[in-house]
């Protein structure tokens, strides 16, 4: 049962928060305010009313076996260093800490995060491409290029297979996925579409006109194949 | 040239400013804190100091030929609601709102945002499965289940094929990349280690101890392999 320490419960807190409850681990949730205390201690392990940048009370929790920190203070940029230097000082090996501007992320590192997040940049970047990219509905790239995405099939699709299509070959890309709209008639004659999710499709699937491929390759691949429209 | 209108230079508004120029897009970027709108007019098509609760304000803009507007508002309900209302009135036809709570989100679709976003539920999420899942580095889901992530290869895996492996079939998970370490010695006999992406590996390439697997599958199949460590 792993052991996490979330510091600051505002709405970034508080999901990681619910969200590690939810998955089975122990939470420790800390904040300043005494209501955003009250509005967890329902589901984490303990919820306490301390502030973190006083050591003396982060250094009266049990924080044994902790298997990370996490400093979710998200404007207080002298309460979120101060926090992320006691807890390094505390012992704490895996400290991740919000970042809310470039020089505090830079500062954070310094004295001891080991890993920096920024909820608003990471989405902001692809909601960015959801938008720019013409038919791509969903974009989502892991930190080393490796990305998933969705996109209609284009008409020169239509029709052919996929080991015709040799996507692999053709343009570095593996379709992992279809989305494949079907329409459906209930008992008193109503048409419905309905959408099949074709996971890992045989070779000899064929695409069909208004199918969603769901596809996988490093971002440049992709780049490449979007601008290819 | 796609347009887009960015209402609130917040964190998140100012690097969705940033990425949307970035990826080459027009942007009009507003907000009410001068400061935060000197502090886009470099770099975006059009920076305006203005209150987005002002109809007449925002009537007052050229929003011809708008691919989205986007209220990256943080904090005021009021005035991300009010904005949003003001902007489905203006006949935009893609409004990305953001929320900042549960009912607030509810009552942005019903008077008019097309999608509703939250950096931080999205990222708390994403995180919270990343601490949670052994040797999981990092793990990131499409909407619609279709997930992509990076595991260690256990040692049963390692010296066997891919075709032997048979990930499809055993796991219902596609490889699609090998992130594998190697050894590399400088002139001066310096050992050093560098990472060798193997994108799309081969049927015939077999796992080694060490190697990072890029996986994708549907979420339930995710958890059932990462579940059976
Ligand atoms: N020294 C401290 N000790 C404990 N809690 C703190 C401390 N400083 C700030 N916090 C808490 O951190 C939480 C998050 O910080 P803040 O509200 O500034 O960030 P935010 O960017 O608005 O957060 P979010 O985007 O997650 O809503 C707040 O609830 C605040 O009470
Ligand atoms: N009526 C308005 N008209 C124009 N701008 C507004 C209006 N209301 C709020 N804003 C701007 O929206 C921006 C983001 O809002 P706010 O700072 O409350 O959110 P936040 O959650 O702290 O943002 P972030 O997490 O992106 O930093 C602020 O810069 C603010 O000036």
């Amino acid at each position: 049962m792993k052991r996490f320490l979330v510091i600051g419960l505002g709405q970034f807190g508080y999901e990681l928060a619910k969200a590690l409850t939810d998955k089975g681990a122990e939470v420790i949730a800390i904040d300043r305010n005494m209501n955003l205390v009250e509005g967890v201690k329902d589901f984490v392990t303990s919820a306490v009313n301390l502030d973190s940048t006083d050591e003396d009370a982060l250094r009266s929790l049990n924080l044994d076996g902790l298997e990370a920190a996490i400093v979710a203070i998200g404007e207080d940029w002298e309460a979120s260093i101060l926090t992320t230097a006691i807890l390094k000082e505390l012992g704490i090996e895996n400290i991740i800490a919000r970042r809310a501007g470039d020089i505090q992320g830079k500062i954070l590192e310094k004295i001891g995060a080991t890993r920096i997040i920024s909820p608003e940049i990471n989405i902001a970047d692809q909601l960015a491409r959801n938008l720019i990219s013409p038919g791509v509905l969903e974009h989502i790239a892991l930190p080393d290029g490796h990305t998933i995405f969705q996109v209609e099939a284009r008409p020169e699709f239509y029709n052919k297979t996929l080991i015709e299509l040799d996507f692999r070959r053709n343009f570095g890309l593996l379709v992992v996925g279809i989305q494949r709209k079907k329409a459906n008639v209930t008992e008193s004659g109503e048409v419905y579409m309905e959408t099949e999710n074709i996971s890992l499709p045989s070779a000899t699937e064929a695409i069909k006109q208004g199918d969603i491929l769901v596809l996988v390759g490093m971002k440049a691949d992709i780049e490449t194949f979007i601008s290819r429209e």
